[in-house]
């Protein structure tokens, strides 16, 4: 099965509609192999983006070098995952 | 799980548990409840929904959807809680009581049964179908964007890699087909309600274009008072809204197309949360949401009763 380690869903806030556009454009950029949870609409309206270990400092450091700020929603996506797989199988085993 | 009492509804469940319980709670209500068999997905999966009914021929009816995005595994969690929720109250809630006793109630609970296999055998984060489109090594169609209405306009992609592809043509998807045939045929259906998580919203029509519907006012009246009744319970706030306003714009949506269909009170549903887990919603917060929700949806219902058209 898929594996998320080291992934982490960013929050991203966009000021204007120019900021929009950037995140936008990184959603075309298949490489990073973005997944968004929240696409980006509007400023001001959070913008969430599940990002893979491998694209993570490309992504931030596109974000900060645009002064486009953001959060980190979930640090690492796996552990989530984890803990949801040991209660369902926990859950089963009763 | 030996019954629907047994079963537990504070935990995220597989496709085949899932089914299992639909047989339960079927076999347990016999006067209320039946399972009917509307196609199959495109991995050839029965697509089943529930029918609950309290007599009569063709009633006007109520349809709620869940699990149309596969991940959003807090949306087949609620409806498994609702088709239960349902069978307990009919006789005890006058609200729902009244609501049976004139109109049916269809719940499809995994509207997108290859998706969340998906999700729980190779990748908990899939969106889409698992169809395969010819020339692409990428798979899949957003079934929120394959509805003929407003179907190519912007608001979807074209690209078969993209999470909300939005397919070839309208209807592509059999998972979308076997819902239109079935609304198509029935043609009696007065409410459609497809429940979608995350970000707290309740949205009506329209998502591809920013002209205004011509309910618009009642329904967000109606989205007024269904979000009032959903905060009443643990005081979670939605907003509301045309889609297109309060989200984006978004072409080929399920509801778009239902009100198309003179279905005047179509509804899409984001469910908790606002964006802290996202679509890995923590499973103790599957129970509230499904309460909470469930007020919203009483609400809407009873709307539709007391305003035949």
């Amino acid at each position: 099965t898929e594996d998320f380690v080291g992934h982490q869903v960013l929050r991203v806030s966009a000021a204007n509609e120019a900021q929009v556009q950037m995140v936008k454009e990184l959603e075309d950029l298949e490489h990073l192999q973005l997944d968004f949870w929240r696409d980006p609409s509007r400023p001001g309206t959070p913008i969430d983006v599940r990002v893979p270990f491998s694209s993570l400092q490309a992504v931030k450091i596109f974000l900060e070098s645009h002064g486009i700020s953001y959060t980190i929603m979930i640090e690492d996506v796996q552990s989530l995952l984890d803990k949801e797989k040991r209660q369902m199988s926990s859950f089963q085993a009763r | 799980a030996q019954s629907t009492d047994t079963f537990n509804y504070a935990t995220y469940h597989t496709l085949e548990e899932i089914y299992n319980f639909m047989d339960l709670l079927v076999a347990e209500n016999p006067q209320l409840a039946s399972k009917i068999q509307i196609g199959n997905s495109y991995e050839g999966r029965p697509i089943y929904i529930l029918k609950f009914s309290t007599g009569g021929d063709n009633r006007p009816a109520i349809w709620i959807d869940t699990g149309i995005h596969s991940r959003e595994w807090v949306t087949q969690a609620s409806g498994v809680w609702f088709a239960k929720k349902i069978t307990q109250d009919y006789g005890q809630d006058p609200t729902l009581t009244a609501i049976l006793d004139s109109m049916d109630i269809f719940l499809e609970i995994v509207t997108n049964p290859d998706g969340f296999a998906f999700t729980h055998s190779s990748n908990r984060m899939w969106r889409k179908t698992r169809s395969k489109t010819a020339g692409s090594i990428c798979v899949g169609v957003d079934p929120n964007r394959n509805w003929d209405a407003g179907f190519g306009k912007p608001g979807a992609s074209s690209n078969p890699c993209s999470d909300t592809y939005r397919g070839k043509f309208a209807n592509s998807e059999v998972e979308v087909r076997s819902i239109v045939d079935f609304v198509k045929t029935h043609g009696n259906i007065k409410a459609f309600i497809s429940i979608h998580s995350y970000s707290q919203l309740l949205l009506y029509p329209y998502g591809y274009t920013s002209q205004p519907a011509p309910d618009e006012e009642e329904l967000d009246q109606l989205s007024k008072s269904a979000v009032t009744a959903l905060a009443s319970l643990y005081g979670t706030k939605f907003k509301y809204g045309s889609i297109i306003k309060a989200i984006y714009q978004a072409s080929g949506s399920t509801v778009d197309w239902t009100y198309s269909q003179g279905i005047k009170y179509s509804f899409t549903f984001e469910l908790r949360d606002t964006g802290r887990y996202g679509f890995l919603l923590p499973a103790s917060q599957i129970i509230p949401t499904a309460q909470e929700t469930w007020l919203a949806l009483l609400t809407i219902m009873e709307h539709t009763l007391n305003h035949p058209y």
